[in-house]
């Protein structure tokens, strides 16, 4: 890990010298190897190295520190500094308050709405769960078993194709049942396919959610950049889940999307049951990433 | 990127650029960089080379390498089990590959043994309505390899030419979710002891390394034959079956394009270099 490799780099140095540059360049070499070994972006972790090792230069090296331990602490810091300094508002305010779940195909859209869905109701508010999926075989069906086992309504329409007119429909609904949040369960799509991100563009510009949250899979690997750019620049994205934290993918996507959008983690799941999602931690994450 | 004679430190970093953009992954980026550097010190590469040809030939050699034809069964029912972590495709993969059989004249029926996710069963059963294909499945939340049973039972009987078993997704994490696929090897060959013909691991075209841990992991629990790699329509290079092809033996059979029926080709090791450089 990246400890040891550090560890090893500078087993020559003592508490009398100064981080130099060379000693420097090997350690950003092990930290390049770490991070890109994590799926962090090349380019973002070219960044990442470059803005560190300028913090490491000429730090004075304790004499109570391991200089591998004080690089260590540089790296976690700043990596969690770029994860998010204080815990990401959402916004559910509007009458009804809309969430729309954008993403890649299989990235865990379709069940993170129902954890949200969950979430709130939990918090005292009306949620309906909106089944904007017309293309995945049973989508609607996954979405509506979904919601009766969290006793969550979910507003479906088989009879049309037009996912603007179900999520007006949806909208409708809600407005007319009191409701405090609607969460509309988009499609997966490739972030390439400029049909179907247009299709998001019609939704967000006609209905203008209060959240737009791309749900990425913590596996996702260097498509990461390309991905969340793409979405971001269509729909000027508010905020980032990331899923299937159980598994063992260490999510330098996480970094790269951050990075490159500047856009918040707001959520994590890391389970399928409808229990496993929390409040982003950026901590916790740069761990991880680091390993 | 240049000639040989003018290789220096620079030419190797785009190449590595070039490898880990396209997910293959720090440890088999290095060493397809170090044996490109030992060939050239050595003197076996020619100074009018270029170095993307020199490693789009290496990982055509890495990808080529055991690639076997899918395993028929010639005295019964051909059996295929789907794997894989949630979301990676395997419930339209099953669907694309049991369309493929059919119009290759083959009669094919479809185990529905993901009894645990959310409208699993009706996602399969949609699939096979729409390719006509019939499925076996049970209730929601019955015992998967429970329907395994019935299904090898019922591939037996009618004599199909294939069985497609699909499962539920899972981390490889979760001891407990993996336990049940040796769990479902068992019951399968009490009705065919040679069987699954192939464990088919399907891995999403953009997952980065966990990939490899994925092969690693199912490959312990459920002794994995063959890859199918989906979403390859979508911009990732899917690299990260060269360090899976690297470090295992088994063939990548299929790569999923698009979520149509017809969406899927069988693995080409040439094609798929090459666009690792496109
Ligand atoms: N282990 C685990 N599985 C998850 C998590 N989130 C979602 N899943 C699973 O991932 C798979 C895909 O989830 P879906 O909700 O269908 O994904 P989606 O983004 O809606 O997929 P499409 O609508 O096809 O684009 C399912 O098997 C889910 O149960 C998670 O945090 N951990
Ligand atoms: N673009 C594209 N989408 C695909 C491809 N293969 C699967 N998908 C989509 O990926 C999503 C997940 O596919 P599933 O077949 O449900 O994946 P799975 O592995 O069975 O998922 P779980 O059973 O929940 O673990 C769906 O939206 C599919 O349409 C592919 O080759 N290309
Ligand atoms: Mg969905
Ligand atoms: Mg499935």
């Amino acid at each position: 890990n990246l400890s040891d490799a550090l560890s090893n780099t500078f087993k020559t140095i003592t508490g009398k010298s100064v981080l130099t540059e060379n000693n420097i360049k090997e350690a950003m070499e092990q930290v390049r190897l770490a991070l890109l070994s994590a799926d962090v972006h090349y380019d973002t972790v070219n960044d990442f190295v470059g803005e560190v090792s300028r913090q490491c230069l000429g730090e004075k090296v304790l004499k109570s520190v391991k200089p591998s331990e004080q690089v260590v602490k540089v790296v976690h810091e700043e990596l969690t500094r770029l994860m998010g300094t204080e815990e990401a508002e959402v916004n559910t305010s509007g009458d009804p308050a809309i969430i729309m779940m954008v993403g890649l195909h299989g990235a865990g859209k379709t069940t993170t709405c129902a954890k949200l869905a969950n979430y709130y109701t939990g918090q005292k508010k009306k949620v309906l769960l909106a089944a904007c999926d017309v293309y995945r075989p049973a989508a609607i069906d996954q979405l509506e078993a979904l919601g009766q086992s969290i006793k969550v309504p979910v507003f479906s329409d088989r009879s049309t194709p037009d996912v603007v007119q179900i999520a007006q429909n949806a909208l409708n609904t809600a407005k007319s049942e009191g409701k405090d949040l609607v969460i509309l369960d988009m499609a997966g799509r490739l972030q390439i396919d400029e049909d179907m991100v247009q299709e998001l563009i019609r939704v967000k510009e006609r209905f203008n959610p209060g959240e737009i949250l791309l749900t990425a899979d913590s596996a996702l690997g260097q498509e990461a950049v390309s991905v969340a750019t793409h979405f971001d620049k269509a729909l000027n994205i508010t905020g980032i889940v990331l899923t299937k934290l159980d598994g063992d993918a260490r999510g330098g996507a996480a970094l790269s999307m951050r990075k490159v959008t500047g856009k918040p983690i707001k959520f994590i799941t890391s389970g399928e049951k409808v229990s496993d999602l929390e409040k982003f931690r950026p901590e916790g994450m740069a761990s991880r990433i680091l390993g | 990127f240049s000639n040989v004679e003018k290789w220096d430190e620079s030419t190797y970093r785009q190449l590595e650029a070039a490898l880990i953009s396209a997910d293959l992954g720090v440890s088999v980026t290095q060493k397809i960089i170090a044996d490109i550097k030992e060939s050239y010190a050595i003197g076996e590469i020619k100074t009018s080379e270029d170095i993307i040809n020199i490693a789009t030939s290496r990982i055509k050699s890495i990808l080529a390498d055991d690639n076997r034809p899918l395993n028929i069964n010639t005295t019964g029912p051909t059996i295929l089990l789907m794997v894989g972590v949630n979301g990676a495709g395997k419930t339209t993969t099953t669907g694309k590959l049991a369309y493929k059989l059919k119009q290759d004249g083959k009669s094919v029926l479809l185990a529905a043994c993901d009894t645990f996710r959310a409208a699993a069963i009706e996602q399969l059963k949609h699939w096979g309505q729409r390719i006509d294909v019939p499925v076996i499945a049970g209730k929601h939340g019955s015992d998967a390899a429970a329907i395994a049973y019935d299904a090898c039972a019922s591939a037996k009987a009618k004599n199909v030419d294939y069985l497609i078993i699909d499962t539920a997704g899972r981390q490889h994490t979760r001891q407990d979710l993996m336990e049940e696929l040796p769990k479902i090897l068992r019951v399968i060959r009490k009705n065919f002891p040679e069987a699954p013909h192939e464990t088919i691991l399907v891995v999403d075209g953009s997952t980065g390394t966990n990939a490899l841990f994925q092969a690693r992991e199912f490959g312990k629990a459920c002794d994995v034959t063959s890859l199918a790699v989906t979403k390859l329509d979508g911009s990732g290079k899917g690299g990260v079956v060269v360090a899976i092809k690297d470090e295992h033996t088994f063939p990548i059979h299929f790569v999923g394009l698009g979520e149509s029926p017809e969406d899927l080709q069988p693995f080409d090791p040439e094609l798929y270099a090459d666009a690792i450089f496109s």
